[in-house]
């Protein structure tokens, strides 16, 4: 119950506040703060704001599940983001996941630069009981990506997961070794649009945007994981990137083990952020 | 870029005299929001902007500087003053000297980690790499692989060693292997997770490192400082190492920490590779967080 006479100054300025510590940034902030004052809810500043961006949340179809390259064809993953930010990782959770709906699983250990990124991947495989593609380290990604399609499409594979090595988004020669290895995919099964996953850390500030806005320029994103949300961070960038790229989030890391991997809630993001 | 932002708010009038308090105003929110944007903590952001503002108001606009200028060379200054603080040599006592890396998941240890170990060797000592991560799936392969190509000695216990008793071996295997540096790769473990920073205290009591360093992602946001708080209330640690600091990701986490405890960056992570490693210097953080 707020006091007599509406919400106080005080009272936008704290709701501000909250955003901002939950990594939403100063610019958005504002804004949404600055809506929800003219909105219907204007004197209820909580409500008001999480409506507020609650609207900037990309439209998602209710249930989502990989779309087959075509009849008889795998459904292509590309995993995707800067280092350290928890690809493999989904990549395993996701295998357990898709297995357990019944369908056959193959990964393609693309990551073939990082140290022992082959080796962590197929522990992965066999914790979630799936196959592997992978070459030497240090082979070209694309031609790890090139196999694995043969490989999905010759053993009737459901789903084909691609594990790609972290890269900063504004190392150009690594973004372009990301686009060649899309152009693989997209030259070997022309109707796969494959649902390209931009894997993002919880714990990213302001730059999250950066990130998000080069990957999709490069190879077009379809829809983000958030991981590490089981830490103290709330993901706040998160709005700024679904308002401006209108990609959704799909999925949510909450732990390091093989079942910690649940569907995005909108609502519950947004509660969240207030908790 | 700050500079440019206050241009375009206080004009590019040079010698004005004193900066009036209606263009304090409007400076302070344009510092204000370039540190949030830079992702130093907001609280933080409110004590700088403060401290500035008391510094601004009234300061005598050089006849070399526009109003504008003036602000940004006070920001400067404060920004280099919080980043020099604290003690930024790198030691080394001890027999072996232990260093042991600590931090979230994925802010870079393992790589930082053999990234010393080059330092150190270059330094003319022998560093003995531990691989105390036994939860993530090749931790200790790519902590080996790394050792590998850079021909320093890396140590493993047996699978199922619990995490003190590895870092215990480590410190005895350096012994018979003469190695006077150990390095003590831990695993990434979230803040809230009471086992593993009871976990992380425990080896600190049993090694007591020299060093312990708080590894912290450069694109690290608003949750900063009150990681670095905890792993300081776990551990005795004594500077960070900010990593990825090769993207642009402006680095406002270091600032945010450095400010509220104190602890000074000891060490910048600019790239991948093993030899991707440079000893702190504030002005370069400090311009980066101007734009
Ligand atoms: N707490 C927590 N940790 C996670 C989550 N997802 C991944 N991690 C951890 O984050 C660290 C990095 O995970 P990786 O899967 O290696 O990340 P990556 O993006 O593949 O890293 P690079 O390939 O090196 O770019 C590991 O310690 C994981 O266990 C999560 O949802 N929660
Ligand atoms: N560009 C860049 N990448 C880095 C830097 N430091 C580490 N990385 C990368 O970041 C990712 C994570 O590094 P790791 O060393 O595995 O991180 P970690 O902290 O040991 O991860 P966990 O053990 O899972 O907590 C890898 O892809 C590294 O190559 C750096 O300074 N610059
Ligand atoms: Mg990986
Ligand atoms: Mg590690």
């Amino acid at each position: 119950i707020l006091g007599v006479g509406g919400p106080s100054e005080a009272d936008w300025e704290e709701v501000e506040e909250t955003l901002i510590a939950g990594d939403v940034g100063a610019a958005l902030a504002m804004a949404v703060v600055e809506r929800a004052r003219r909105s219907r809810d204007g004197d209820d500043p909580v409500a008001a704001v999480r409506r507020e961006l609650a609207a900037l949340l990309a439209s998602r179809e209710g249930d989502w599940h990989p779309r087959p390259a075509g009849p008889g064809l795998p459904a292509v993953i590309l995993v995707v983001g800067v280092n350290g930010t928890g690809k493999t990782t989904t990549i395993g959770k996701l295998a357990a996941r898709y297995r357990g709906e019944g369908r056959t699983v193959l990964l393609a250990a693309a990551d073939t630069f990082r140290a022992a990124a082959i080796e962590q991947l197929q522990a992965w495989a066999t914790r979630a009981g799936v196959a592997v593609v992978a070459h030497a380290p240090g082979a070209d990604p694309a031609a790890v990506v090139f196999d694995a399609v043969d490989a999905a499409v010759a053993r009737h594979s459901d789903v084909l997961i691609a594990d790609t090595a972290g890269r900063l988004h504004t190392k150009v020669n690594l973004m372009d070794e990301l686009t060649k290895v899309r152009r693989i995919i997209d030259r070997r099964l022309p109707d796969a649009a494959p649902e390209t996953l931009f894997v993002l850390d919880a714990t990213t500030g302001q730059n999250g945007l950066a990130q998000a806005r080069a990957f999709h320029e490069a190879i077009g994103l379809t829809g983000i994981v958030l991981t590490k949300l089981d830490s103290t961070a709330k993901g706040g960038i998160v709005f700024a990137i679904e308002d401006a790229l209108k990609v959704p989030v799909r999925f949510v890391g909450v732990g390091e083990k093989v079942g910690d991997l649940i569907p995005f809630d909108p609502d519950a993001f947004v509660a969240a952020l207030f908790a | 870029t700050l500079s440019e932002r206050l241009r375009q708010t206080l004009g590019a009038l040079t010698g004005r005299g004193r900066v009036s308090e209606a263009d304090v105003d409007a400076a302070m929110r344009e510092v204000r929001l370039a540190l949030l944007e830079a992702d130093v903590n907001f609280k933080v952001v409110r004590d700088f902007v403060a401290r500035v503002r008391e510094r601004a108001v009234g300061a005598e606009v050089l006849a070399s500087l526009t109003a504008g200028q003036q602000v940004v060379k006070i920001v400067h200054e404060e920004l280099i003053s919080l980043l020099a603080a604290g003690d930024r040599t790198f030691h080394l006592s001890g027999s072996p000297a232990v260093i042991a890396l600590v931090g979230l998941q994925g802010s870079g240890k393992t790589t930082s980690s053999a990234k010393l170990a080059r330092h150190i060797t270059k330094l003319g000592r022998r560093p003995l790499l531990v691989a105390a991560d036994p939860y993530r799936p090749a931790a200790a392969d790519q902590l080996q692989t790394l050792g590998k190509s850079l021909d320093i000695p890396v140590f493993r216990a047996p699978a199922g060693t619990p995490v003190v008793e590895i870092a215990r071996q480590g410190m005895e295997a350096a012994r018979r292997q003469t190695r006077d540096v150990v390095i003590l790769d831990t695993a990434g473990r979230l803040t809230v997770d009471e086992a593993l920073m009871a976990e992380i205290a425990a080896v600190a009591s049993a090694v007591k490192p020299i060093e312990t360093l708080l590894v912290v992602d450069a694109m690290t946001g608003q949750e900063s400082v009150t990681v670095a708080q905890a792993f300081a209330a776990a551990v005795p640690v004594t500077g960070l190492v900010l990593t990825k600091i090769d993207g642009d990701a402006r680095g406002g986490a270091a600032l945010s920490i450095s400010a509220v405890t104190g602890l000074p960056v000891k060490f910048m992570g600019t790239g991948e590779k093993t030899d991707a490693l440079e000893v702190f210097h504030p002005d370069r953080l400090a311009g980066r967080m101007l734009g």
